[in-house]
Formats: C-alpha cells, structure tokens, sequence
C-alpha cells in the first residue's frame, strides 16, 4: 500500500485513471499525480484517502467565486451572446436562461439569430412561448447580424433589462462562421457600444481535449466572458474545463442539468470538482 | 501538441543514437509512453489506450524497430497499422433488403446529429434509386418534428409524423404507412437520450421489438471524450447496433471516440458526418482516422 513516504504505484494508477476518466486529459493528471506525490512526501497529506480532499483545494483555487458571477450592464439592456460549435445545447440554454432571468422579475427579450439551421427558429420560439417572453426573429434569409441589430433596437426602445441573443452552431475551426460570429459583435456594439456584456460559450459536457480548442478560438475570435457546462446530468464529468486552463482563463457561469428551461444552475466550484474528485 | 508523433519520437530515438549507443527494447518502452500520451490526447478512452499499448507492445520491441535506422517510423507505422486494424472490419454497408422496407433506426446522446445524419441518409439512398421514408419519431425536443419536415422537403423525401401518439407508436404506423405508399427504406430518427435514462431507453427497446430494424445505427459526436465508452456501452448492451456513424468530422478534434466505440462494441463505423449540408456524409475510412487519430 504506502510505501516509505511515497504514494504506491496502485494509488497513483487508480488516481490517473480517475482524472483521465473525467477529461482533465493526460497532461494535467500527470501534473496532479505528481502534486500527489509532493504532497506525500512532504507531509501535507498523510494517506491515500486525502489525495482527493488536497487535490480538490489546489484545483479549487483556480475557480475564485466571484469570477463566476454573471456581467451586468450599467444600464439596461445587458446584452448575452450565446455561443458555440453544434449541438452543445445554445438554444435550450438560452431558454433556461430566460427563465432564470424572468423569475427573478427582469424583463427578458429573445432574439433567434440563428437563421441558418432547419426550424432553430421555431424551435426558440417554442421555449419563447413556453418561458413567456418575447422573441425578436427575422424574415426568411435574413442575416444573423440584422436580427441582432433588431433586437438591440427594440430593447432600448421598450426598455428590456436583458436581451439573450441565440446563435448557430458553428465550428471553431470553420473561418467564415467566426467571421461572422465577430460580425455580429459589431453590429450589436452599434445600437449597444457597451455591449454584449456576456458572451457565454456553451460547451457539451461529454466533450474531450477539443473542448481546449474550443475555448481558445472562440475567446479569441468572439470575446468569450464566461463558459457553460451542459449535459453534466449524463456520465461525463466535464474535466476538459480544468484542461484548458493552461491555454485560457474563462470562468465557468452555469451548468446545465437536463433539458427543461429550470435545468440549469450557477457554477458551484465544490459540487462541480466533487463530482471530478470523488 | 504542434509536433507530429513520429517527429517527437524521432528526436527521442536521435538523442539515444547521438549518445552512440544502440536502441534497446527499454528504449523502445519508453517511446510508447509518448504513443500512449498522444492516444489519450486524442481523446481514446484509457481503457482502450491500455489494451491497444498492450497489443502494440509485443510487437514494437521486435526487431523491425530495433534494427531501423528510422526506428521512429517503424514504431509509428506499427501503431498505425494496428489503428487500421482495430478500427476496419465488418460489415461497413448499409444492409438493405431486398423485399420489404427495410427499417434503420438511429439513435445516440442529445446533439450527436441524429436528426441531421438521417437526412443524409436518406439524400444518399434517394440518390441510389430507392425511396425513402423519413420518420419523426422525436416527440420530445421542441420543434424536432418541424426540423425533419424541413429537411424532407429540401431533399423532395416524404417525412412521417403523427402527434398524440407514443414514439414506438409512430415508428409502427410509419412502417405500415411506408409499406401501403412503397417507400422501400424508413429511416427513424429518435430523440437524443442519455444512456443512464432507463425510461427513454426503454422506450428505444419497445421500437427495437415493434419494428425489428434491420440496422440500428448509434451516432456519436466525434469531439466526444472519455465518456464515449461509458454510452457506447450502455446503448450496445441495450438494443442489438449494428453500425456507428461519427460526425462532426470537418471539426478538428482528433476524434479517439472513433477507436473507443470501435473497441467497446466491436460494431463498424458505417459513416462519417463532415458537414451540415445533407451532402456531407462520406463512408467510412479507418487508415484516415488512424492518421487523424496520432495528430
Ligand atoms: N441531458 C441534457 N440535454 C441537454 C442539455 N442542454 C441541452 N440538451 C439537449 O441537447 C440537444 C441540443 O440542444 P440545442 O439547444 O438544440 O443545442 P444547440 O447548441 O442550440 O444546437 P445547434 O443550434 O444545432 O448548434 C437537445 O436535445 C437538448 O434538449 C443538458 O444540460 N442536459
Ligand atoms: N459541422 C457539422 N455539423 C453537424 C454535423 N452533423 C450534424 N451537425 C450539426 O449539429 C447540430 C445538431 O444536429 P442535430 O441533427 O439536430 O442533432 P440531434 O442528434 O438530432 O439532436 P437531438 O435530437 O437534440 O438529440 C446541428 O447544428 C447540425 O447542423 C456534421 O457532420 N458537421
Ligand atoms: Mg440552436
Ligand atoms: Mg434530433
């Protein structure tokens, strides 16, 4: 079991395999195996069983809670831009949203820039109905940007707190499709030159090493303030948010929980690196 | 990770060679620690990491590797090789039948790009002669119906759909519906699910019963990481697969899944999705992914 003052080669096999097994990738299991293996040796921790407990308080230091705290406008409306490649749950996640945003008693609008893809409009003007706000779409063929810049309009004009603008999915690595994601940046800075003052990157909490790509490209193409989890009801622990920090430093907001607009909850580091951890 | 395997392993090999020494098998253990690295980067499952290393182990410190004078190649085309192998193999087609429509049911986890593939599915059977069904048997997601109907009418197919009735029911009426109308393939596209939902998969085994598909085609998300396994798996046990189909492959993830399924499943990987126009789906290439794989 314990060898000397060194962690035996059955725990450290047992730990790597947890943490590669939650997407931290072999890399930062490594680093963590080895801060294990320090903190044996040094006395900081004195058994097998508190490996866990010491590795959750190092991690847990890079998720100061007030970096997960959403961004605000000084004044109405804030503008979130909802982000991120296919399929990772944007538009569910930005019903969910409008819900929190409602119950809280703010005047939330939606707009449906996703004009590309096959009935994302009425998919979000489903949950527009279902969340009981009101939703800013275009014409047939319009440009996502036109529908941004509409939106932005119609919630100065009526006074809205908050406007969550869906987008398309898209790859990061498609140039064209961040292109334009940049495009609709400018054009919402137009009506709001404050804004957006969220940009939120969806991210599918089965995603491996990629979810680093991800993160990168899209802070760097499309400002991205703040990351959300879904799908971590499933078996994925989403441990590709601790890998990329190494590459770029994106708080975490939100988790997504299942898909009803009340599935959604703000980042908790604790519960999020238990479920990592054990 | 911006150096190719074979260059980082043959900057390894050029030191020990530049210390004048000869390759030893410890040598060579060693440069498969860096394979073993670059597989789990690639987001291969460690459990099938840890199988593969074992199989590519035994053949790696034979002499083919010892004795090159390009040691790194050799290591790197065994490993390839043994990609190619594991992921190739069985039945990569489509099986159609000859009498009768035959039945294909896809299925897999929220966002794969189930509702997507089946319309390239049925682009790529219409372009062959045959007349396909298009089924929206997803009653769940919000406008899942209204996406399908969307796409048959892009790609002139026929979608079935019936509200006020359970999934299995309407995957039932649309066989019957196709056989009265001679539509000779029914493609049913389900509800995204997790594999840990007893209820919804449940309510895949009872369509699996009432209809007997003759292909049950899982579609994974080739960005998917670790958690390939613990799904792959779960689904497999569950309803008899016949086939996988990979999308999302015009992105740049390295797509490990691809050996992870493979390997949990032992099903073939029929298709790979490459794009979001319903022309984007290409068959299968084991010798591509293995490249794409080692990065
Ligand atoms: N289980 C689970 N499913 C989710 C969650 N979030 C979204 N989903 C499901 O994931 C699927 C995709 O969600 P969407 O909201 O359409 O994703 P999207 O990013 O808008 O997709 P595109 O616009 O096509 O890129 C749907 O079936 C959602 O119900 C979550 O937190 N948990
Ligand atoms: N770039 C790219 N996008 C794809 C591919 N396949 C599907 N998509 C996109 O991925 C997103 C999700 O596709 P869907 O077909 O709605 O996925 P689904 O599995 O039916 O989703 P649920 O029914 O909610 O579980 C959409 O934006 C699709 O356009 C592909 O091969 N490449
Ligand atoms: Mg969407
Ligand atoms: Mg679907």
């Amino acid at each position: 079991l314990l060898v000397g003052r060194k962690l035996g080669e059955a725990e450290c096999d047992e730990l790597r395999a947890t943490l590669i097994g939650a997407d931290l990738g072999p890399r930062l299991a490594e680093d963590l195996v080895d801060k294990a293996q320090g903190a044996f040796k040094d006395r900081a921790i004195e058994s097998a069983d508190q490996i866990a407990q010491f590795l959750k308080a190092e991690v847990k230091k890079q998720f100061p809670p007030q970096d997960s705290a959403p961004r605000f406008a000084d004044e109405a409306p804030t503008v979130i831009l909802i982000v991120g490649v296919n399929g990772s749950g944007k538009t569910t996640t930005t019903a969910k949203l409008a819900h929190f945003y409602k119950q809280q008693g703010q005047k939330v609008l939606l707009a449906a820039a996703d004009t590309f893809r096959a009935a994302a409009v009425e998919q979000l003007t489903l949950w527009s109905e279902r969340v009981g706000v009101e939703i800013v779409k275009g014409q047939q063929g319009a440009k996502p940007d036109s529908v941004a810049y509409t939106a932005c309009e119609k919630a100065l004009a009526q006074k809205f707190d908050l406007l969550l603008i869906d987008t398309a999915g898209r790859l990061h690595n498609k140039k064209n499709l961040m292109d334009e994601l940049e495009k609709i940046t400018r054009v919402i800075k137009k009506k709001v030159p404050s804004g957006p003052h969220e940009v939120l990157l969806v991210l599918d909490g089965t995603t491996g090493q990629n979810a680093v790509r991800q993160a990168e490209v899209f802070t760097g193409g499309a400002g991205v303030t703040g990351l959300v989890i879904t799908k971590l009801d499933g078996t994925a622990k989403g441990g590709a948010v601790l890998a990329m920090r190494s590459e770029v430093e994106v708080p975490v907001k939100w988790i997504g929980l299942g898909e009803q607009m009340t599935d959604l909850k703000p980042f908790d580091a604790d519960s999020f690196l238990d479920a990592i951890f054990g | 990770m911006f150096e190719t395997l074979t260059e980082s392993l043959g900057s390894f090999f050029s030191k020990i060679g530049a210390k004048g020494r000869k390759i030893t098998e410890t040598d060579v253990k060693e440069g498969l620690r860096t394979v073993r690295m670059a597989l789990l980067e690639a987001d291969v499952a460690l459990p099938v990491v840890k199988t593969f290393m074992d199989k590519v182990g035994e053949k790696a410190v034979g002499q083919a590797v010892l004795e090159s004078v390009q040691p790194q190649e050799q290591l790197v085309k065994i490993v390839h090789d043994e990609l190619i192998d594991l992921m190739g193999g069985g039945e990569a087609q489509l099986v159609l039948q000859n009498q009768g429509p035959t039945i294909i049911m896809m299925c897999g986890l929220q966002g794969s790009g189930k509702t997507t593939t089946t319309a390239k599915l049925a682009n790529r059977l219409k372009a062959k002669g045959r007349k396909p069904l298009l089924v929206a048997a997803d009653l769940q997601r919000p406008a899942a119906v209204a996406q399908l109907k969307v796409l048959g009418e892009d790609l002139d197919v026929p979608v079935f759909s019936e509200s006020g009735v359970s999934p299995p029911d309407v995957c039932v009426h649309a066989v019957a519906h196709a056989k009265q109308t001679g539509r000779d393939i029914v493609l049913l596209d389900t509800a995204g699910r997790l594999h840990i939902d007893d209820d919804l998969m449940k309510e895949l085994e009872t369509v699996q019963q009432r209809t007997q598909p003759h292909e049950i085609l899982l579609v994974v998300d080739a960005m998917v990481g670790q958690d390939a396994v613990q799904s792959a798996k779960e689904f497999d046990a569950r309803l008899p697969i016949s086939g996988v189909i990979l999308t999302k492959l015009d992105g740049d993830a390295r797509g490990g899944a691809a050996l992870s399924v493979k390997h949990v499943t032992g099903k073939p990987i029929k298709f790979v999705g490459v794009g979001e126009k319903l022309d984007r789906l290409e068959e299968f290439h084991p010798e591509r992914m293995a490249t794409r794989i080692l990065g």
